[in-house]
């Protein structure tokens, strides 16, 4: 049984995209057979892995309207180890198309059942919104990973983020557990990003052996430094392992992969 | 009457806020009597500016609810030339509480009407989304401005994103017009990111001629570039100009509100 990982921010811009696709080419050079499942209309985790939504007749969409059509045709092999589940802009419509149905924050936890069995860990790249789609991430997930930036604008979120998820996941997967923060497009030399940095582990162990669902959370390492590179690589649909493997992006995604591979061994 | 101006994407994290802050603080020392409106219930503008949306009785919520209490009282002064309306988190319930008025999408033309027009400038910061907070800002704009980063991804949603402009505000508004870009958080000295200004400016100047709303659009100058006093200084409640004068970003900031001055001279 895979462990599944929801990449989750309502905040727009913060790196989930850039860390589903990047943390899992990593864990499949590592040897962790992965997929990803891209959970946002914007498809922008299909197109960064070569994928063109357009072309395909069936995406995540037509699968969580009807999870029996949860196939093997449904996932789509990128490279070894790696395959994707993509979306397609028209998803945008489940959200209303769902709103009435008994079992809709579970569609996505039965698609994986038929289509994610195969795998070590499956990676879900969640739209920047608290609606269904998400809601269906967290319900079919058991960690979640917080991308996000070390600004104090973003800061301002974080809190809230939390209490939402807990909340949302104490409804649909009580079991849920937020395994701890990506810093995205950091920069290391900053004295604000290390403050930022130093209030959200001080947050983290404050709620250490409380019962909350960030109780184990951890700010997680290391971070990854800005690199034009992660940016250039989606308009040719590769990973950044693909498209320059030798970058600092790639240095950092690789470590970042290599410590919660240990991370989630001792859990 | 002044001129109205709405900073407005979408996409969450693109300098929105950044841009119009720091934009509005360098149109007041440029001499423009300048009303900043934060109509995001995030309050980042509010904070921005060095005030904390909690301690206030009189928001943009309240006034968006009840038009007649935009007063003086809604309005804070922030500096010489420079005033806030500010908003608060609460009012990301004014979408469902307006739902059913009739007048939802003219709520904010009306308190500009009353608080505004004592102004040579109002700027307008939309929240990431495009409900009824944003219909409101559109329908109230002259001129929208739309800030964003010159990566592969941001460009995916351009094209959808002026189209949508364009269909809110045939509704509300059939006279606003969509006066160009701002890059923001730029990084000159990438291939990638003069690449994705060129495919923009092949966009606009593809347009030119044409009865579409961004018709006579332009990629803004000059870029605004990545400058980590700009993401400082809202921890201090400051604009750049009061927090770091000589930096890269009040350079960019004051050089841009100048070109834009003179560009709506001419208009
Ligand atoms: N470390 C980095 N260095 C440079 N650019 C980056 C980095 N991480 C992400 N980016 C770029 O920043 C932008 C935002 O990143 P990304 O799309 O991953 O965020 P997101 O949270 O998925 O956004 P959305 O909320 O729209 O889904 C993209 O253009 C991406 O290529
Ligand atoms: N030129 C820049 N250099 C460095 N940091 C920047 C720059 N512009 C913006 N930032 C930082 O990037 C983050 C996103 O910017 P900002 O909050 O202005 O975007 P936004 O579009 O208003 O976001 P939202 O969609 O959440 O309203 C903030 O932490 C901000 O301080
Ligand atoms: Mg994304
Ligand atoms: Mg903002």
């Amino acid at each position: 049984r895979p462990l599944v990982v929801a990449l989750m921010n309502q905040k727009g811009g913060v790196g989930k995209t850039t860390t589903t696709v990047n943390l899992a080419a990593a864990l499949a050079h590592a040897g962790v057979r992965t997929l990803v499942v891209d959970l946002d209309p914007q498809a922008h985790a299909s197109l960064h892995l070569g994928v063109d939504p357009a072309d395909l007749p069936l995406t995540l969409y037509e699968a969580l309207l009807d999870p029996s059509r949860a196939t093997q045709d449904l996932v789509r092999p990128v490279s070894a180890r790696l395959d994707l589940i993509p979306s397609r802009t028209d998803m945008a419509a489940v959200e209303s198309e769902l709103a009435d149905a008994p079992d809709r924050s579970a569609r996505l936890t039965e698609v994986l059942a038929r289509a994610g069995a195969a795998y070590d860990a499956v990676l879900i790249d969640c739209p920047p919104s608290l609606g269904l789609l998400t809601l269906n991430g967290l319900a079919s997930a058991r960690l979640v990973l917080i991308p996000m930036q070390a600004h104090f604008l973003a800061l301002q979120g974080v809190g809230k983020l939390l209490e939402t998820v807990a909340a949302l996941g104490a409804g649909v997967n009580p079991g849920l557990r937020v395994d701890g923060v990506v810093l995205c497009m950091h920069d290391t030399s900053s004295t604000h990003c290390r403050e930022v940095v130093d209030d959200l582990e001080g947050f983290f162990s404050a709620a250490r052996g409380t019962g909350v669902s960030w109780a184990d959370a951890a700010v997680l390492r290391p971070a990854i430094r800005r690199n034009i590179k992660l940016a250039e690589c989606p308009s040719f649909g590769q990973s950044i392992f693909a498209y320059a493997p030798s970058a600092p992006g790639a240095e950092d995604y690789r470590a970042l992969a290599d410590s919660l591979v240990e991370r989630w061994r001792r859990q």
